[in-house]
């Protein structure tokens, strides 16, 4: 039984034990990015580990702080990711990047790809919770962009973007309804993590499809190689497929994995805050654990994880937990009557191959 | 001259409000994303360090590796910084990768050197942020359209949280 999401219902649920956690001797670390001009604040921080932190070792303030810390109140977005990062990935070197303080001059998230551009040394592994509609931006920008998350995967940083908040998405194109694929979560070149919730609200059983979970298909980017297989399974076999003028078979489908996404506890300002959900939760959840998946990796000798999408769907989705129920939402219409994408067996367009299982998520993660 | 963002979206989002044209003497930051190389190459190699049936896998570039691959031609970083020196651009710095050039102008010369663009003051979101940004598109010289991808800061504004906090979940009477 429990009042909403925790550390240790997270961890219970994703079947870590209190040994799962960084040694704080490896050259492991790991970053979270937001570019809400919020602050965070290590004493909400500190707070949210004598609350939520007792059972598992855990460091109790982040290594770096990028980008100036106003003395502004902490929003809850910086804090959340930074509480759920340093709780899923508990013992491990965080970074946190935060946009500028209020007059701020540049576009945040662009000041964030130079900033990768401008420093050698890096977190292996990055969340961040940011995304625009596919249509509202320029192509010359998406491209650009593009490129640099493909740079990044070049020198194995593991970037994970939230997949978005608002299901399948919903606009009118020439009068007619169509889903509304958002960026970055869209590129081949990051791996997109989706929401979800407990079948049980208060209890600890399976989880099934969180209705807000961002997933579809791309309408700017084709379908990168490794999936195809996988998308195309999903295309074929399932039952719940809305109407093909609303979406772009072809085109680069989204999210690859998830986490719960519903109903968190979160620190902020000294104040508990319940019920918080949104997948810029799920999204540091799944980057913590694959931060102890790369502890043992690099205690091994071998290189981080780096860019995970070619092995994760080489390897079918082993070690989630397949989440087979509930769809996400979309356009309120009587074609498709706010229903999105339905989850399903194996790879699907709402959770991806499903949520982390992390014994089993190590054991296939380690070697090679 | 061309537009290199024709498709970018410029109306303004919810929340957010104009205060009015920026004034001439004021100085903004832009961002110049110049045109890099050996893109192909690029996405190769991604290729090969992340698929685990590679012999590359794993073997990561280091940032130096990749400034060495992708770093504009000497060509592109020459008549960029030629046409914003013209201009009067000043505390221009770059990235290792070199493919990135951030430069402070005043309002001016910005509009000098980005025709079409029209500099206003914006206030909005969650915490009252302040912004410059055009409503207007902007141009550039016909000739640094094989050097420049975009120009940052003209139109795109700051994103809002999606987070929310749902009430509880409904639960039909299933515990006390």
């Amino acid at each position: 039984l429990h009042l909403g999401v925790t550390p240790s219902v997270i961890r219970k649920r994703y079947n870590l034990t209190s040994q799962d956690v960084g040694s704080g001797t490896s050259n492991n670390s790991q970053a979270c990015a937001q570019f809400l001009e919020q602050y965070f604040h290590d004493s909400d921080l500190a707070q949210f580990m004598r609350l939520f932190g007792g059972n598992f070792a855990h460091q109790a303030s982040v290594t770096r702080v990028v980008g100036q810390q106003g003395r502004g109140r902490a929003g809850i977005e910086a804090s959340l990711d930074v509480q759920y990062l340093m709780s899923a990935g508990a013992n491990i070197s965080t970074w946190v990047y935060s946009s500028p303080g209020r007059h701020e001059g540049q576009e945040p998230f662009l000041q964030w790809l130079m900033l990768l551009s401008n420093e050698s040394a890096l977190p292996h592994v990055h969340t961040v919770s940011y995304g625009d509609e596919e249509d509202s931006l320029s192509s010359a920008y998406i491209q650009r962009v593009n490129t640099e998350l493909m740079k990044a995967a070049a020198r194995g940083l593991t970037l994970l973007f939230a997949s978005g908040d608002s299901g399948a998405g919903c606009w009118s194109v020439s009068g007619r309804h169509q889903f509304r694929p958002t960026f970055p979560a869209s590129s081949p070149y990051v791996t997109t993590v989706g929401g979800t919730s407990f079948q049980e609200p208060f209890l600890i059983t399976n989880e099934i499809v969180d209705y807000i979970s961002g997933g579809g298909f791309s309408n700017v980017f084709p379908r990168p190689s490794y999936q195809e297989e996988a998308v195309a399974k999903f295309l074929s076999s399932s039952p719940h497929l809305p109407p093909s003028s609303y979406f772009n078979a072809s085109g680069r489908a989204y999210p690859d994995v998830a986490a719960l996404s519903d109903g968190y506890w979160v620190v902020s300002n000294r104040v508990p805050i319940p019920w918080v959900s949104g997948t810029s939760a799920s999204t540091p959840v799944f980057g913590g654990l694959l931060s102890l998946i790369n502890e043992h990796r690099i205690l091994s000798g071998r290189p981080p994880l780096g860019f995970l999408n070619p092995r994760l769907y080489q390897q079918h989705g082993a070690g989630l937990f397949d989440v087979t129920h509930g769809c996400h939402a979309s356009c309120l219409d009587e074609e498709v009557e706010g229903q999105g994408f339905c989850s399903g067996p194996g790879w699907d367009p709402v959770t991806g191959w499903g949520t982390p299982n992390f014994p089993a998520l190590l054991k296939t993660l380690l070697n090679p | 001259s061309y537009s290199p963002e024709p498709d970018q979206r410029r109306t303004l989002p919810p929340g957010w409000v104009s205060l009015g044209r920026a004034d001439p003497e004021e100085e903004l930051s832009l961002t110049f994303a110049l045109r890099q190389q050996n893109l192909e190459r690029l996405s190769e190699l991604v290729q090969a360090v992340s698929d685990p049936n590679s012999p590359q896998y794993g073997k990561y570039l280091t940032l130096e590796n990749v400034a060495d691959l992708v770093r504009p031609s000497p060509l592109t970083l020459h008549t960029v910084q030629k046409w914003l020196l013209a201009a009067g651009a000043q505390k221009c710095h770059s990235v290792i990768t070199q493919d990135f050039l951030t430069c402070w102008l005043s309002i001016r010369q910005a509009e000098l050197l980005l025709p079409g663009a029209e500099f206003h003051h914006y206030v909005g979101g969650p915490t009252e942020t302040h912004v410059v940004r055009s409503p207007r598109p902007y141009q550039l010289p016909q000739a640094l359209a094989p050097h420049v991808d975009f120009v940052g800061g003209l139109h795109r504004f700051p994103p809002t949280s999606s987070l929310r906090q749902r009430p509880e979940p409904q639960v039909t009477g299933t515990v006390g």
